[in-house]
């Protein structure tokens, strides 16, 4: 798993 | 995206409309806690956020505006238009309990320390109790109209979906946020009962009422 936080959910 | 995010979001979307429609038809939200439905608009404006900050697509941006405007709405006819018709008496579950643990826990517990990145987890932590004072005004009223368990029911089965969207996003994309899973898990358990009551009782013909 990479370590950015980018949400691409809902 | 895969068919349990797709299902889920469109589950999502369909217990708004439900929502908005019963109110709508019926000129009354009876039944329905605007305490949660306060604690809904704070999580979608806390986590759609970066709206500001990332484009994701066309959907994911349509739908974050989407439930965002339609929970202000929401409140706008619970609190203004429809006032009259709403339970006061019975919507008591005090939400600064459920905020303020919430964000103790996003504080402590995130993926990073941004603001952006704490609201967001305030925001997963905040969902996942959100529908308690709902849960509590069916359970002291002791009963659900219909229409509102069908709501109820559309919207615990999205998260439901989401937990399915992320078995399958674990095997097939090597991806996975623990934060979402745990929150999302939780979220579902609060519904089985009222699923168990939903399968039992409504999709049979009667009413919602729960044992004396």
């Amino acid at each position: 798993q990479t370590l950015e936080t980018t949400h691409d959910e809902l | 995206m895969n068919i349990f995010r797709l299902l889920g979001d469109l589950s999502h979307l369909v217990a708004i409309i439900i929502l908005l429609l019963k109110i709508w038809k019926t000129r009354s939200c009876a039944g329905i806690s605007g305490k949660s439905q306060i604690l809904f608009a704070i999580v979608y404006t806390t986590r759609y956020l970066d709206l500001f900050t990332t484009y994701v697509s066309t959907y994911n941006t349509f739908m974050k505006l989407v439930f965002i405007m339609t929970s202000i709405v929401t409140i706008f006819l619970m609190n203004a238009k429809f006032k009259a018709t709403y339970d006061h008496n019975h919507d008591t579950f005090r939400i600064e309990f459920l905020i303020l643990p919430a964000l103790v826990l996003a504080l402590l517990i995130n993926n990073e320390f941004t603001i952006i990145e704490v609201l967001w987890t305030f925001s997963i932590y905040l969902e996942s109790v959100a529908i308690l004072p709902q849960l509590f005004l069916v359970s002291k009223t002791g009963e659900a109209e219909s229409i509102t368990s069908h709501y109820l029911f559309a919207l615990g089965s999205y998260r439901g979906l989401y937990l399915l969207n992320w078995v399958y996003r674990y095997y097939a994309e090597d991806h996975y946020d623990l934060i979402a899973i745990v929150a999302g898990l939780v979220q579902t358990i609060l519904y089985c009962d009222f699923f168990y009551l939903y399968i039992t009782k409504v999709l049979k013909g009667k009413k919602l009422q729960l044992p004396a």
